[in-house]
C-alpha cells in the first residue's frame, strides 16, 4: 500500500544514515523519491557523502566505498524488515582492512537474529565465521565440500572431515 | 527461522547426493576459483523459485543439471531441497527439474505450484525478489543501477 | 617508448601539484579505499582525451576539477600531464579544462586539437580505445559484454 | 582493412589459446567471428574451456575464472600489438592464490617490453613490483602520494619518502 511504501522509505531512511555513519565512523546518506510528485511509481535516488568529503553523485564515489555504502543500504533494508538468513557472495573483495573490519563487526551484531551465510576469499572475513566450509574440485567439474577449521598456529583454514556424501 | 540443510544431486558441479549443514550463526564458504562456491548460492536461489538466477549464471535445464566431465556422463535430473526450522516446525522446499524442462516443486513432500511455496516463504519475511541473496558481482553495480530497481527492493522489504 | 613522468593539478583529488615518476617495470599503486588510485588511472585516460572516462566515473568539468573540501576552496581548473620518451625524443601531453567547460590540449607545448595527439599517440601503438587500460570493476564485465564491443577491441589492436 | 582484421583475428585467437593454456595449465580458448558471412559488422565470439570442464557459455564460468580468461584476452592483444604501457586497476581482486601467481608470473615475463602499472590491495602483487607508490587522504578530498618499499621483516609496504610535490 502507498502508506506502507512511504513509511518504508522513511524507516530506511533513517536506518541508512544511521549504518552509513557506523561503517565510514562518520558522514551521511539516504534515499529518496526520485519524483516527489509521483509516489506510486517513481525510482528511489541513493545520496551518500563520507566523512569530510562533499556530496557528489554516487557515481564519483570509489569502488570500496561503493560497496560499503550498498552494504549499508542492505542492513538498513534488514533493519527494518528482518530477514531470517542472508547469503553473501564475495561482497568484500573491494573492501581494505580497515573497512573489512568496520563490516565484520557489524555482521557480528547481527548474527544473532540473522543466519549468514559468506562465499569469502578474505582471512578475516574466515576468522570471524562460526563454522566454515570448503569447496575443492580435484575432479573437474565436481565439487567436494569440506568441513574446516582455522589452524590456530598457522591462521590458515584446515580440512577436520570428508565431505557428508 | 532458520536454515538447518541444503541438500543437492546432479545441480551443476554437484552430480552425488551432497548434504550441507548450516550452523546458526557464520558460515563461510572457501575454496579456490571455479570449485563451485557461487554454484551454492544458485543452489538457494534456484530453490527457492529464484526469478534472480539470471540468465547470464545459468538457468535454463541444460546449465541446472550437472553436464558431465570425462569420467562422468550428464545427469538426467538437477534436484535441490532446502530443509528451514521455525521454533518446532520444519518446512521443506524442494525443487528439481529434467532435461526436458519439466520442472516440479514440492512442499514438505507435496507436489505445489511456485506460488504457494512463495505465499509460505512470505509467512516468514522471505521476499520472493530474494533481497537477502547478494550474487558475486552485484554489489560494486547496486547504486548505479536504475532508480526503478532500487524501487523494487524497496517494495520487496515493505 | 615508456611513461616518465605524470603530473597533476586541480584534478579530482589533487588540488596541489602532484608529480609522480613512473618508473620501468611494474608500477603497483596501493592505499585504503577512496584515497585516490582510481582517480590516478583516470588521469591517464582523461591527458589522453579519454573517450573511455565514462560518464560514470565523472567527465564534466564539475566532475574532474577539484572540487573542494572543509579546508579548501573548489578551483577553477584542472591540468594533467603526461611525459613520455621514445629514445632520445620526449613527449609532453597536456590537458586542461576549466569551470565552463571551455578545455585545450597541448602537445610538447604547442596548442593544438585532440585529434592531433591521438595521430601522435598512433605512431607509438597508444590506440584510441585505449585497450591498456583496465578500469576497475571492468575485468569481470568483459567478457559478458556485446561481440560488437569485442571487435571494436580488436579492430583497434588491428 | 577487412585483410588486415581478419588476419588479426587468427593472431589474436592462436595467442588467445596459447595464454589461456599457460595461465589455467591446460585447457583451450579462442575467438571467431559471430557472423562469418559478414566479416566486415560481424561482432566477436570468445569461447573457453578450463582443462577438464566442459565447454559451455562463458557466462557460466566463474568469477575467478571470468577474470583470468579475459586477462589471457588482453594479453593475446598485446602479444599481437605490443602496446608500450598498460594500467590496471584492481584486476586481480577475484583471483585466488594459486591464479594470482600464474598472473603475476606472466606480467613478469611481459616487463621487459611494457610497462605496468597496477592498482592493487594484494600483497602477492606488490611482492612482484618492482617500484610501489602508496595513496593516503589524511586530509579529506586531498590525495598524497608516498614511495613505498616492502619492509623485509613485517612484509608489509613502508613510508620510505614524502610525497614529490
Ligand atoms: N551444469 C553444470 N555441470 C557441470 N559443471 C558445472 C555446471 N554449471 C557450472 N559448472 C561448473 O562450476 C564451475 C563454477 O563454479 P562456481 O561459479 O561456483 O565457482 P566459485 O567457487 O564461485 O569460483 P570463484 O571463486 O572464481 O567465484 C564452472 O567452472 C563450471 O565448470
Ligand atoms: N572532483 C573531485 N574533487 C574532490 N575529490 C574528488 C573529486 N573526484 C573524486 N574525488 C574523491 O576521490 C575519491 C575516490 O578516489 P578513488 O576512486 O581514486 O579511490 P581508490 O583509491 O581507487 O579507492 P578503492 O580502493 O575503493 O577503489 C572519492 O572519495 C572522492 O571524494
Ligand atoms: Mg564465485
Ligand atoms: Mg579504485
Amino acid at each position: 500500500s502507498k502508506i506502507q511504501f512511504l513509511r518504508a522509505i522513511q524507516e530506511v531512511d533513517k536506518n541508512f544514515d544511521d549504518v552509513f555513519s557506523t561503517l565510514f565512523k562518520g558522514g551521511k546518506a539516504g534515499i529518496k523519491l526520485t519524483d516527489e510528485s509521483n509516489p506510486l511509481e517513481s525510482g528511489i535516488d541513493i545520496f551518500a557523502q563520507p566523512p569530510g568529503k562533499k556530496v557528489q553523485t554516487i557515481a564519483l564515489l570509489s569502488g570500496g566505498e561503493k560497496s560499503l555504502t550498498s552494504l549499508a543500504f542492505f542492513f538498513a533494508l534488514f533493519r527494518y524488515k528482518p530477514t531470517p538468513f542472508c547469503i553473501l557472495d564475495e561482497v568484500d573483495a573491494a573492501l581494505d582492512d580497515v573497512n573489512l573490519s568496520r563490516f565484520l563487526d557489524l555482521m557480528r551484531l547481527m548474527k544473532e537474529k540473522t543466519q549468514f551465510i559468506i562465499v569469502t576469499h578474505n582471512f578475516k572475513t574466515m576468522e570471524v565465521a562460526d563454522y566454515i566450509y570448503g569447496t575443492t574440485m580435484s575432479e573437474p567439474s565436481k565439487t567436494q565440500v569440506y568441513s574446516m577449521k582455522i589452524d590456530k598456529k598457522k591462521g590458515l583454514p584446515e580440512k577436520t572431515e570428508l565431505p557428508d556424501t | 527461522m532458520h536454515i538447518k540443510k541444503l541438500e543437492l544431486q546432479g545441480f551443476k558441479s554437484f552430480p552425488d547426493r551432497t548434504k550441507i549443514i548450516i550452523h546458526p550463526g557464520i558460515t563461510a564458504v572457501i575454496g579456490p576459483n571455479g570449485t563451485g562456491k557461487s554454484n551454492i548460492v544458485d543452489a538457494f536461489l534456484w530453490v527457492l523459485g529464484g526469478q534472480r538466477l539470471k540468465a547470464l549464471r545459468g538457468d535454463r535445464s541444460e546449465d541446472i543439471i550437472f553436464n558431465g566431465n570425462s569420467q562422468k556422463a550428464p545427469m538426467s535430473m538437477a534436484d535441490v531441497s532446502l530443509f528451514l526450522q521455525d521454533d518446532r516446525e520444519e518446512i521443506i522446499i524442494n525443487h528439481r527439474v529434467f532435461r526436458s524442462g519439466e520442472s516440479d516443486y514440492r512442499l514438505n513432500g507435496k507436489s505445489v505450484r511456485l506460488k504457494d511455496i512463495q505465499d509460505t516463504l512470505w509467512k516468514y519475511s522471505i521476499g520472493e525478489k530474494e533481497y537477502f541473496v547478494i550474487e558475486q558481482g552485484s554489489i560494486g553495480l547496486f547504486l548505479t543501477s536504475k532508480p526503478i530497481e532500487k524501487r523494487g527492493l524497496l517494495e520487496e522489504a515493505a
